[in-house]
C-alpha cells in the first residue's frame, strides 16, 4: 500500500526534464554513509568567473543549532553574502548535537572544498539526518575527493535530480523544480530549486 | 528537516538578495508543518550568480518585486512538495486562515490548527470533526483577542475538486451547524487534497498554512528512525 503511495507520488511531482541557470555544475553520488547505499553526498558549484556570486540564507531558530548552521552562518557573516561558490549537501548524518568536535568535522568538510574549488570561505554546508552522531568524515572526505578527481559534475537534468536525491532522507521522491522568467527588459533568466523534508517539520527559520 | 536551495544566473545584490529570499521564506517554508517539531539543521539559501549578462539588482530596481513574486511562488511550491511527502501522509492540507485582524494571528491559529494531533488524526480518519478544529483555534497562543471574536468565526471545510457544494458549512458567524451533510463531508474529506477555511471576520489579513494528516506509518517510521 505504501509503495504504491510511493509510485504515485513520484509520478505526479517528479519532473521529467527541467531548464536550469548558466553557471552552475552539479555533483552527487553514494559515499556509504547511508546504510542502503543511496546517493548521500552532493556539491553544486557556481563556476561563472564573470563576477562574484550573492549568497543568502535563513536558518533554523531551534537553540541548539547543528555545526552546519553554525558554520554556514558564519561564512555568510565573513564574506557579507559575497563569493559563495559551492553548497555541500550530505544526508544520513546531521552533525548535530555534536559539540566542538561536530564543528571541527564541518570545518574539515569545507576547507577541503575550498581547497578543490580554490577559495576559502567559498562554501556552505547542509547536513540532515540522525541527530547525535559525528560525520563519518573518512567516507565524506573520500567522497568528495572521488567527485573532483573522477569530474562527476555536471548540468545536465539526471545531475541536478541525482543531486536532488542526495540530500533526501526518509523522503519518498525527490524535489525539484525549474523554470524560466523573462525581466521587463526581455531578459531571460532561470530559477531552479530543491527541498528536503518529510519529518521533523515545522520550521521557523530567519 | 527541512533544507533546500534555490539558484539563478541573474546578478542580485546581497542585501536585495536577503530581503528577497527571507519575505519568500516567511510565506511559504515558514507555514508548514508535518509534525510540529523544529530541527536544529533547517535551512533554506539562495545563490545569484549573475552568470546572464544584466544590470545588477536592488531593492530600487524595477525587476525586484517582480522576481521577489516569482522566488516566492517558487519557494511554496518547494514547501508544498515537503508537506506532500510527510511522513505516512495521505492527505494534503491547506489551513486558510482569513480575514483577521493581525497577519500574525492568522499564522498563529493555522499553525495551531496544523500540529493539533486530534485533527491531524482525524484527517487521516476521514472523520469531520470539526470540533477539534474549533478547539485547536481556542487555545491558540495569541497575545489578545483582536483577530478572534466567537461570534463572528466561520469554519469550513471545502472541496478541492470541482464537486459541488464546494463549500460544507461548519460554523456559521460562531454558531455551530448542527444539521451538516455528513455524507457530503465524508465525501470531501476522502479526497487527497482538502481545505480547511476559517473566517475570522475581524480585519483582511490572511495567512495559508500547509500541513498532512497523522497516519500509522509516521509512528512506524519514527519509531525506530536510528536504524
Amino acid at each position: 500500500q505504501s509503495a504504491s503511495k510511493t509510485l504515485d507520488k513520484y509520478a505526479q511531482f517528479v519532473p521529467k526534464s527541467g531548464v536550469f541557470p548558466k553557471g552552475y555544475e552539479v555533483a552527487s553520488l553514494a559515499s556509504g554513509v547511508k546504510k542502503s547505499g543511496a546517493v548521500d553526498l552532493g556539491i553544486i558549484r557556481n563556476v561563472n568567473k564573470s563576477q562574484k556570486s550573492s549568497a543568502a540564507a535563513v536558518f533554523t531558530t531551534n537553540r541548539f543549532k547543528a555545526a552546519p548552521v553554525l558554520f554556514s552562518k558564519k561564512v555568510l557573516e565573513t564574506g557579507s553574502g559575497e563569493g559563495v561558490d559551492a553548497i555541500v549537501v550530505n544526508s544520513g548524518c546531521a552533525n548535530s548535537v555534536t559539540g566542538e568536535l561536530g564543528m571541527q568535522d564541518a570545518g574539515k568538510v569545507a576547507n577541503q572544498v575550498n581547497r578543490l574549488i580554490g577559495r576559502s570561505d567559498g562554501t556552505l554546508l547542509m547536513s540532515t539526518g540522525v541527530i547525535g552522531q559525528r560525520l563519518q568524515l573518512d567516507k565524506i572526505s573520500k567522497g568528495i575527493d572521488t567527485i573532483f578527481q573522477e569530474q562527476k559534475f555536471s548540468a545536465d537534468f539526471d545531475g541536478w535530480l541525482n543531486l536532488a536525491k542526495s540530500i533526501c532522507t526518509t523522503d519518498t521522491f525527490p524535489k525539484l523544480i525549474t523554470s524560466k522568467f523573462k525581466l521587463s527588459d526581455g531578459t531571460e533568466y532561470t530559477l531552479t530549486g530543491m527541498s528536503k523534508g518529510a519529518g521533523m517539520i515545522c520550521p521557523n527559520m530567519a | 528537516t527541512l533544507l533546500g536551495f534555490i539558484v539563478t544566473d541573474l546578478p542580485i545584490e546581497t542585501t536585495a538578495l536577503q530581503t528577497m529570499l527571507s519575505g519568500a521564506v516567511n510565506r511559504s517554508f515558514n507555514c508548514i508543518s508535518v509534525d510540529g517539531d523544529m530541527s536544529t539543521n533547517d535551512t533554506i539559501c539562495m545563490l545569484a550568480n549573475g552568470a546572464i549578462n544584466a544590470t545588477k539588482i536592488d531593492e530600487n530596481s524595477e525587476d525586484f518585486a517582480k522576481v521577489s513574486a516569482q522566488v516566492t511562488e517558487f519557494a511554496k511550491q518547494l514547501a508544498q512538495l515537503v508537506v506532500r511527502d510527510g511522513e505516512g501522509a495521505t492527505k494534503f492540507v491547506t489551513v486558510n486562515v482569513k480575514n483577521s485582524a493581525k497577519f500574525k494571528d492568522a499564522k498563529i491559529i493555522a499553525e495551531t490548527i496544523s500540529n493539533s494531533m486530534l485533527v491531524k488524526s482525524a484527517l487521516y480518519g476521514q472523520d469531520a470533526n470539526w470540533g477539534r478544529i474549533l478547539c485547536a483555534i481556542g487555545y491558540s497562543k495569541l497575545d489578545n483577542l483582536a483577530s478572534l471574536d466567537e461570534s463572528k468565526i466561520n469554519v469550513s471545510f471545502i472541496a478541492t475538486d470541482t464537486s459541488t457544494p464546494r463549500e460544507l458549512k461548519l460554523v456559521s458567524n460562531g454558531v455551530p451547524q448542527f444539521d451538516i451533510d455528513e455524507a457530503r463531508a465524508s465525501e470531501i474529506l476522502s479526497l487527497p487534497d482538502l481545505e480547511i477555511l476559517v473566517d475570522l471576520g475581524t480585519g483582511s489579513e490572511e495567512c495559508q498554512f500547509w500541513t498532512c494528516d497523522l497516519s500509522h506509518e509516521y509512528v512506524t517510521i519514527n519509531g525506530d528512525y536510528r536504524s
